[in-house]
Order: C-alpha cells, then sequence, then structure tokens
C-alpha cells in the first residue's frame, strides 16, 4: 500500500483571477506531484490540493511569495489514513 | 449503527467483494423489489452490479442513480449503500417512497469504477481513474468523468494520460462508461441520470462542456433549490446550485451533459459534504449522516420527477 506520510493538503483561497492563473502554472510543473482535489476553478470557490513532502517547501515559498493566502487543510495525510485503516478494522472486528 | 439483518454495519467504509456481497443480501432480504444485474464488467473483468428496484411491469420509466466513478471518493460508494436499503426498506413504510415506486424503476449503480476502488482498498488510497493500460504511456488510467460523448476532448480535460483528468484516448474508451452508456440506451425509457460524486457541496446540472445554459435551465435550477434545501433541512449542510461551469468551471466529457444531450431532462450532480476538513477523507462517523442528507435531496428530485413526466 502506497504511503503519504508527511504530504500535506493545502486549502488555498485566491482572490482573483491572476492568482488563479499562478494556481494553474503551478498545475503543469509535473515534478511537484501535486493532486488538486479541488481544480483553481473560481475566486469563490478554495483550491484544495495536495503536496508531497518533497514539495512542500518549494509551493509554500511559491504561494507566500505570490500573497497567496493558505490553511493546512492537513497536517499529515497518512495520518488521517491510519485512522481510517483502524476504522475499517475496529468495525470488521 | 445502521444494520441490516445481515452484518454489514452502514456506518462504516467497506472492500470491494462486501459491498458485492451485500448486495446479494438486500436482494435476498427484499426480494419483492430488489434484484441484482450485471450490466457489464470493468476493464480488469469484474462485474458491473445495479440494484433494480421495481414493483411492476416491464420498462416503466426510470431513474438512474451512480455513485463512485471517482475510486478515491468512498463516501459516496457508501452513501449509496445506505440509500439503497433506505429505499429498499421504506417501500411499503414510506407514502411517496411506495408510490414513487409504484409509478417508476429505480436503478442504482453504486461502484461505477470498481477497479480503481478494489486499487484505493489495495494500493493507493489516492487513485481515482479507471485501471485501464494506455498505449504508448507508463501512467494508467483514464478519468471516467471526463470520457463520456458530451463535447469529448474540450477544454476542462486533460490529453495527457499521466494527468488525473485525462480524457482518454476517444470518447466511451472506458467500458466503464460504455457498459453505463449501454444499458441507458437499451432500457429506453431513463427520465432522470443522477450522479454522486464528492467533494464540495455542490448540486449541479448541465452544461460543463460549454457555458451556454440548457435549454431546461429555470426548471433544473428550481429543482435543485428544491433539493438542497430538503439537504439543509436536516443538519444545516448548505449546497451551492448551478450549472457545472457556472459554478465550478469548464469540464468536457461529463457523465450528465451525455445524459442531458441524449435527451435525459433530469440529470443532476452531487458533490457531497466536505465539512472543511477532511476534503473526500471523510472520517466513517460521518458517512450515514452525509447519507441522511443526500437522500433526503435525492428524494426531492425523484418526486419532482415522478409527478412530472415528459
Amino acid at each position: 500500500l502506497e504511503t503519504f506520510v508527511g504530504h500535506q493538503v493545502l486549502r488555498i483561497k485566491t482572490r482573483n483571477e491572476e492568482q488563479l492563473k499562478k494556481l494553474r502554472f503551478l498545475e503543469t510543473l509535473d515534478h511537484l506531484e501535486l493532486d488538486f482535489w479541488l481544480n483553481p476553478s473560481t475566486p469563490a470557490l478554495p483550491v484544495d490540493v495536495r503536496i508531497p513532502a518533497h514539495s512542500l517547501q518549494a509551493v509554500k515559498i511559491f504561494l507566500e511569495s505570490n500573497g497567496i493566502e493558505y490553511s493546512i487543510l492537513i497536517e499529515d495525510l497518512q495520518v488521517v489514513l491510519d485512522r481510517e485503516k483502524q476504522d475499517i478494522v475496529a468495525s470488521q472486528q | 449503527m445502521e444494520r441490516s439483518s445481515s452484518t454489514f454495519n452502514y456506518g462504516t467504509y467497506h472492500s470491494l467483494a462486501s459491498i458485492y456481497q451485500e448486495l446479494d443480501n438486500l436482494a435476498s432480504e427484499y426480494g419483492s423489489i430488489v434484484s441484482k444485474i450485471q450490466i457489464g464488467e470493468s476493464y480488469e473483468k469484474r462485474p458491473l452490479y445495479v440494484l433494480k428496484f421495481s414493483t411492476g411491469r416491464r420498462n416503466r420509466p426510470a431513474i438512474w442513480l451512480d455513485a463512485g466513478i471517482h475510486s478515491r471518493e468512498w463516501v459516496t460508494q457508501a452513501s449509496a449503500m445506505w440509500i439503497a436499503r433506505k429505499i429498499a426498506s421504506d417501500y411499503g413504510n414510506d407514502a411517496s417512497i411506495t408510490s414513487l415506486l409504484n409509478n417508476l424503476d429505480i436503478f442504482l449503480l453504486p461502484v461505477a469504477n470498481p477497479d480503481g476502488y478494489e486499487f484505493t482498498h489495495t494500493t493507493n488510497r489516492m487513485w481515482r481513474k479507471t485501471r485501464s493500460k494506455n498505449s504508448g504511456s507508463l501512467c494508467i488510467g483514464v478519468d471516467p468523468n471526463r470520457n463520456w460523448d458530451a463535447g469529448f476532448g474540450g477544454p476542462g480535460a486533460s490529453s495527457n494520460p499521466c494527468s488525473d483528468s485525462y480524457r482518454g484516448p476517444s470518447a466511451n474508451s472506458e467500458v466503464e462508461v460504455k457498459s453505463v452508456v449501454n444499458f441507458i440506451k437499451n432500457h429506453g425509457n431513463i427520465q432522470a441520470f443522477l450522479t454522486l460524486h464528492s467533494y464540495s457541496q455542490l448540486l449541479m446540472y448541465p452544461y460543463g462542456y460549454k457555458c451556454t445554459p440548457p435549454a431546461d435551465n429555470a426548471e433544473l435550477n428550481t429543482i435543485g433549490k428544491a433539493a438542497a434545501n430538503s439537504i439543509r433541512s436536516l443538519y444545516g449542510t448548505t449546497y451551492t446550485v448551478g450549472s457545472i461551469c457556472s459554478t465550478i468551471y469548464q469540464a468536457s466529457g461529463g457523465s450528465i451533459d451525455w445524459s442531458y444531450d441524449y435527451g435525459i431532462k433530469y440529470s443532476f450532480a452531487f458533490e457531497l459534504r466536505d465539512t472543511g476538513r477532511y476534503g473526500f477523507l471523510l472520517p466513517a462517523t460521518q458517512i450515514i449522516p452525509t447519507a441522511e442528507e443526500t437522500w433526503l435531496g435525492l428524494k426531492t428530485i425523484m418526486e419532482y420527477v415522478r409527478d412530472n413526466p415528459y
């Protein structure tokens, strides 16, 4: 089973089309291996993106240097997945 | 905890095998109105099972409901299972459902992408697409909600097989999509096409592949708003209602665009709750509340379909 230790999910709130465009640019950078859970769409909707540990710092620097506001939706994805797994095992028992 | 006579716990996530076993249990426990039919096989040869809820003669007007086309959105498959049992157990007890099934059939596909779902349990919890091989690429899978013959290949879908929104080599290239299309065309009397996704609490109608409003925009918006009100009445979960393009973005090759263009007027896509913390990784404790509120929205639409045939 693939693990996601250190992966974080950021919830990004954009203010305008310009900032959405910057996120769409980020989407094209395959080496960052970003997984957009909610794609950039309109400033009214958040953008949620799963970021592997190796890309976290670069992405956060990019967001902060462009004045794009974000919060951490999931601090460590593997913790959530482990709990989900435990729930399944517990209910089977 | 919602329990049927089997040991299936509706308040937790299940493996594909466990879900398929429960389909058999439901068909035997409510044999007078529920039957399990197979509409095809997935790419990796897993059966595509549909529950048929019917009380009468052949080829009645019917409602289609599917879940789990994006495999990692587990709350949708889990909600579909709870809803399946709710429909079966409410028949004969709830006047509205009894009247509904006395006039219409319901076809429910709880796991529209079984290969992807199995893969999320065994290998990669984040998997969203099908598991088909893409010739000429090492990357696997197609986004099954970009593969329908509706504006196929247009904006909002990727031509890159490694992308999570890869549209596929051609419309209906994915056997999971083709099987549903064939079933609906062969049935010939589907009045509503409803599909469950997660997340972000949206209730959407066509179009996604273009941004011009559908001919029935006003009616669909009214129905959508009534359904969203029903959802909110239970736990206060608020949904946004609108066309795909006006609500989120242009996305070509989506299922409800195909069904609407095929003539199924009542075509809606639900993006279920996220409560703002977990995205599609909702804790199992939220399965039943999510299913309960979603069912109220679906029921509102189904009652409208029953009362407004076309």
